[in-house]
């Protein structure tokens, strides 16, 4: 199941104008200069996937995920979509793309969809273990992390190995 | 219990020292630290690189994490496949010879998972199967994407 | 206790905005949480970098995150001037254009204060009064030292 | 006072056999492979200005520092010595070279040595005050290290402005 697109709006550093990606089955690289928008990039992959932890999104509370650079009218939301290849039906739904919203208000508050369908967070979770789609697996390394892993104690090496059985 | 975690324990066992070979011409691999308590006794990431003497992976220097840690990851995949990766500058404290030898791996596991991979570095970027370069117009962040062999100059004011 | 502590705030501060511009082409400068309880509240690390709103440092990139910290770092040296730095791969993080700001920067202090900086990075390499290149020969380590000026190609076996 | 010289004898990578680096006044840069030893020259500079930390020195207990790369022999030390200019007299000692020495035995015992003769830690500690030479200021960044000043909460930003004044 890859990630076919990604659509980002008034996230982080991306405006209200929707930003979309076709991203390709390979090798995806993405570059530029410091503070152009990288790991905001990675941050809204993992925040559509559900993650909920301000620290892993790097902010202080989750309403400063949306973008601070448009008017600051009422009501401003932040939302990301991601569009899956789901040819193999890895995700337990009967479409060939399957699309996974999350919308984040000024409260705080979240909505997820699935193919345009509003879900509650917890089945969608359900639903991407499944598949083996997580956003806080070892398949995600955030800037400057790579280490940690090398750095683990034994007890830690060992409940890591016992965690993906 | 103890079956299942020792079955697993051996595939990622196996599959590390393939990809941690592969990296550095040197070997890597798991011990238990008492097979007869596994359950509270911890697993030590041993690694050997090249002319060098065997040593646990957290005394080893920051490049050599890197690329264990790196080994250790992939290794997973043989236990628990998942679809893509998100990695973000971990080629950061690589040399020019490791950052090849990564580079290369990489572009070949692309063709088993997808990688979204964020790097400054011009061999990672000269191997990718798409580009987007991002950059920022008024503090608000743009994205193009680049076909690959097309030269990328990182913009600057 | 507040006049000395007021007296160095400033100093610092001032030192911060001229180092910040000189870096960025923008601005950075200190606040303090609560003038009328100075030992009771904090000190934020204000930074704008060119075209962008001003955010604490906190919430910035890494790499800006790189930038102001080494801005705030040489400003401290306007109240405690300690007679070397020793900087172990600071400029991972940077990418082309902060990288030769911060060089020329650090070529500048140099003339100040003694510096000893490991890099990986061509540009630093290129500014170095001495340059030290370690190497390993049986599992021990050697250091020969470089003119500048004579090309380097880092080993690999 | 800058450093002129630095001296390794069997501590972490490099061998018994002495390593010398005559240091310039001005920008000294060390690069080489992933593994070569850079790292571990910064560390030599702390350990011999006094650093006890075995986690700022990257071991899991002092005795790791002696280099296990050498023949097992007994009665193995490692020993790092600095020599300053001391023409301006920044150190208080009336000479205008200054070297210093620690040496480290197996059980983990250290010895200082200023100027050739033998001195307490503390003693040296004071000596090196009145100098601002420091292994732990603000004027060294591990590796990995650089972006954890910008990371700071607003109260630990403070403590750093009052403890340097
Ligand atoms: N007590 C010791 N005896 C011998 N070798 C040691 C000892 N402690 C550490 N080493 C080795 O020293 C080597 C060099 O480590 P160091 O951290 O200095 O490398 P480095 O040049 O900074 O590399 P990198 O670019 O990856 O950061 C490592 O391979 C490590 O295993
Ligand atoms: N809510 C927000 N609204 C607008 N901009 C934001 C918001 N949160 C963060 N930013 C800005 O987004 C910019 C880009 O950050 P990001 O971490 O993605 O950069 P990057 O490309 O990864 O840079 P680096 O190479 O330094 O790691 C930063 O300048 C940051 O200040
Ligand atoms: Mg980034
Ligand atoms: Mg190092």
């Amino acid at each position: 199941t890859l990630i076919k697109r990604l659509e980002i709006h008034n996230f982080k550093s991306f405006e209200s104008k929707r930003v979309s990606l076709q991203l390709d089955g390979g090798l995806n690289v993405i570059t530029g200069p410091n503070g152009s928008g990288k790991s905001n990039i990675i941050d809204s992959i993992r925040f559509c996937l559900g993650e909920n932890s301000p620290k892993a999104l790097r902010v202080s509370r989750l309403s400063s995920l949306i973008s601070d650079t448009g008017p600051k009218t009422d009501g401003r939301s932040a939302k990301v979509t991601m569009l899956f290849d789901n040819s193999r039906r890895a995700i337990p739904v009967d479409s060939d793309t399957v699309s996974i919203s999350r919308e984040l208000k000024e409260n705080g508050e979240s909505t997820y969809f699935l193919n345009g369908k509003r879900v509650q967070k917890g089945s969608l979770s359900e639903i991407l273990d499944l598949a083996l789609i997580s956003s806080e697996g070892l398949n995600v390394i955030p800037q400057g992390m790579v280490t940690r892993i090398s750095e683990l104690l034994p007890d830690e090496k060992r409940r890591l190995i016992e965690s993906i059985i | 219990k103890r079956r299942v975690f020792i079955n697993s324990f051996e595939k990622v066992d196996k599959e590390l020292r393939t990809i941690f070979n592969k990296l550095t011409g040197g070997s890597a691999w798991l011990e238990i630290e008492d097979p007869n308590d596994i359950f509270s006794s911890g697993i030590f990431l041993m690694t050997q690189f090249p002319d060098k003497a065997p040593r646990e992976s957290t005394s080893t220097s920051g490049g050599e994490k890197t690329i264990t840690a790196l080994a250790f990851i992939l290794s997973i995949q043989s236990v628990y496949p998942s679809p893509f990766y998100l990695f973000d500058e971990i080629d950061a404290h690589l040399d020019a010879v490791n950052l090849e030898r990564l580079a290369e791996l990489l572009k070949e596991r692309s063709k088993r998972s997808q990688i979204i991979l964020v790097t400054l570095r011009p061999p990672m970027i000269a191997r990718a199967s798409a580009i987007y370069g991002t950059y920022n117009e008024d503090s608000i962040s743009k994205v193009v994407r680049y076909k690959p062999g097309v030269e990328i100059v990182v913009r600057s004011s």
